[in-house]
């Protein structure tokens, strides 16, 4: 419904983005 | 009747406090059920962690805007919380779908991402709240420049939280994802912190990203260690 424009194309969730696979 | 900003300020506020009065200050049978499937709980952790981020928070809120202001300090905090809670069950929710896996004991221990998290949450509630009226000053938008005066402006929350804007940066797209009822303001306001870290904040002096980067040219040898957080 918003415009933002979702640009990390590499990571798919936050686990990942704290390293915490 | 026609909107002014005023009103528009107002229904964004009924709006963030409607969505969360069903949230409620404490965490979601589904949310402690998480905390329950850790190899380690961070229940404790976690509110020993709010307890004082709490505190720093309201300290830091009085002395900006004056001692007479502490109780909406705490109001706040309160809220924030409430949505920190909300978005974080539905970031596990799809991390869950995403990884099949119930256990997220290396995340929900990880202190870093609690800050970040809540961090996230205090500045949408600020935001929505305007607080910036409390105080000229701040950052300059038209000109990019500073002026000397606190206020509650973006990045304030960091310097308050002592967190890294390359930390902050890593909730943000995850946050506006989980919580589709964030209007379109916020969403623009989030971006432009997302920016300001980008094009400014991130590259100051003894910014983590340095040490990062360091680390990626070396390559091998930071592969050979125990591997730091790429």
């Amino acid at each position: 419904s918003h415009d933002y424009h979702f640009g990390l194309e590499d990571h798919e969730g936050i686990s990942e983005l704290f390293d915490c696979e | 009747p026609p909107q002014t900003p005023i009103k528009a300020a107002m229904a964004s506020i009924q709006q963030l406090r409607g969505d969360l009065v069903s949230s409620g200050d404490q965490p979601s049978t589904t949310l402690a059920t998480y905390f329950k499937n850790c190899t380690i709980d961070p229940t404790q952790g976690m509110l020993k962690r709010l307890e004082m981020l709490g505190q720093t928070f309201s300290q830091r809120f009085s002395q900006a805007v004056g001692p007479r202001f502490i109780i909406i300090g705490k109001q706040r905090f309160t809220l924030g919380v409430r949505l920190y809670y909300k978005v974080m069950e539905e970031m596990l929710k799809s991390e869950e779908k995403r990884l099949s896996v119930q256990n997220f004991s290396k995340l929900l221990n990880d202190s870093t991402f609690h800050t970040s998290l809540l961090a996230c949450a205090l500045e949408v509630v600020m935001a929505t709240y305007g607080e910036s009226s409390f105080k000229a000053g701040g950052y300059n938008q038209a000109n990019g420049s500073e002026t000397a005066e606190t206020d509650l402006c973006f990045p304030w929350i960091l310097d308050v939280f002592s967190l890294a804007a390359f930390d902050f940066y890593k909730v943000i797209e995850s946050f506006i994802k989980a919580e589709p009822t964030l209007s379109k303001d916020i969403v623009k306001h989030l971006e432009t912190c997302e920016n300001l870290i980008m094009e400014k904040i991130a590259w100051r002096t003894g910014s983590v990203l340095f040490e990062l980067l360091k680390q990626e040219h070396e390559g091998g040898a930071a592969e050979q260690a125990e591997a730091p957080a790429s």
